[in-house]
Formats: structure tokens, C-alpha cells, sequence
């Protein structure tokens, strides 16, 4: 998996 | 950012304020559900440990500090300050019943299986059920005072005013959740009850106090 999750909300 | 987004986070700010005053003031922590203030607590600790790999923006991570700042002041008040006043015989709900399901959903549908993104994904799940133990002890004593019914009335406002963000984010960034959307859209709806009562009762200046 490359993509790595970034969560921007709250 | 949105203004749904902004407008949300700003609400979620005021509920979680609203409640440590509502404790502080009154040095009593009656009617209001300790369990479900674990789960906050472990849902913001899960979801924001990310604090520790990415940075977003100055914004965000203030925001996620006073967030867990606030639960586990929370927390505290209830458990250790003013624990005299706890009223732990109406806070019966089972939180295992929450956690355990929630933990099994989030190991089996995530974005990535991964450790930190299966804490987030818990969180996201945990989130959504989170209040049902303060809405259940409500429903248990048959009323609450109108202060705890603003708190509970701007925590069911944030996640409304974040649907809004969601639909608005899917429109014109093209950008969507499915796991954040489903588990708002089902935390919204336990909060549709609860409105209801806090329009046609506390708004008219009544307290909210359920038919026996």
C-alpha cells in the first residue's frame, strides 16, 4: 500500500 | 475548510466546554453519563495519534490538543474531583457492548490495514455510538437538566453541520470518506430523537423530562 491515510478533519 | 467544517468544529468545541463548566460550576457531575466521557476520551486518544506522524496545520493540532485535553479533564472531574456526586447506579449501559462490536468492525473494514489507521477507523465507529450510554441513563431517570440537553444538543450539531462539509468537500474537491460519512450519518440519526425533544420542550423554555 503506497498511499498512507492522512485524516485532515476533526 | 468549510464553513460546515469550521461551524462544526466550533460546535463540537462549545459542547465539550459547556460540559466542564456545567461540572465545574455546579462542583457536581449528576446526570451526566462517565462511561460515555471514557469513550470520548478513547475515541479523540485513538483517532489523534496522528499527532505524532503527520501535521496538518497549526489549526489541527491545536485543536486535537484541547480536544483530548478537555476529555480527560472531563474524565477526571467525574471519576476523581467530584466523584461524590457521580450517580453511577443510572450509568448501567454495558460499554462492552459498544467497544467489542466496534473493535471487530474496524479490523475488518478499514482504508488500510494498518495499526494506526484501524485505531482511527475504531475511533470513527467508537464516535458514532459513544453518546448512547448518557442517552440511555437520560431515558433511564426520565430527564435532564436543560444545560446537559445544550451539550448534548451542540455534540449532535457537529456531526449534522459535518454531513454538510461532507457533501460540499464531495462537490467541489471531489473528495469523500465512506467510513467517516456512514458512521456520521449514523451518529447523526441517534442524535434525531434527542432533537426533537430539545425543539419542542427545552427550546420553549421547558425542561426535557420524558413521559413515564
Amino acid at each position: 500500500h503506497a498511499l498512507k491515510m492522512t485524516h485532515d478533519e476533526l | 475548510m468549510n464553513i460546515f467544517r469550521l461551524t462544526g468544529d466550533l460546535s463540537h468545541l462549545a459542547a465539550i466546554i459547556i460540559l466542564l463548566l456545567k461540572i465545574w460550576k455546579s462542583r457536581s457531575c449528576a446526570g451526566i453519563s462517565g462511561k460515555s466521557q471514557i469513550l470520548f476520551a478513547l475515541v479523540f486518544t485513538t483517532r489523534y495519534l496522528d499527532l505524532f506522524t503527520s501535521f496538518i496545520s497549526l489549526y489541527n493540532t491545536c485543536m486535537k490538543l484541547i480536544y483530548i485535553g478537555c476529555a480527560y479533564a472531563t474524565v477526571y472531574l467525574i471519576y476523581a474531583k467530584f466523584r461524590a456526586t457521580y450517580d453511577g447506579n443510572h450509568d448501567s449501559f454495558r460499554v462492552e457492548f459498544l467497544v467489542v462490536p466496534v473493535g471487530g468492525l474496524s479490523v475488518l473494514i478499514n482504508h488500510d490495514f494498518s495499526p494506526l489507521e484501524i485505531l482511527w477507523t475504531f475511533s470513527i465507529y467508537l464516535e458514532s455510538v459513544a453518546i448512547l450510554p448518557q442517552l440511555f441513563m437520560i431515558s433511564k431517570t426520565g430527564e435532564a437538566e436543560t444545560i446537559t440537553t445544550h451539550y448534548l444538543f451542540c455534540l449532535g450539531l457537529y456531526r449534522a453541520l459535518y454531513l454538510f462539509n461532507w457533501i460540499w468537500r464531495f462537490y467541489f474537491e471531489g473528495f469523500f470518506d465512506m467510513i467517516a460519512i456512514v458512521a456520521g450519518v449514523v451518529q447523526t440519526v441517534l442524535y434525531c430523537d434527542f432533537f426533537y425533544l430539545y425543539v419542542t420542550k427545552v427550546l420553549k423554555g421547558k425542561k426535557l423530562s420524558l413521559p413515564a
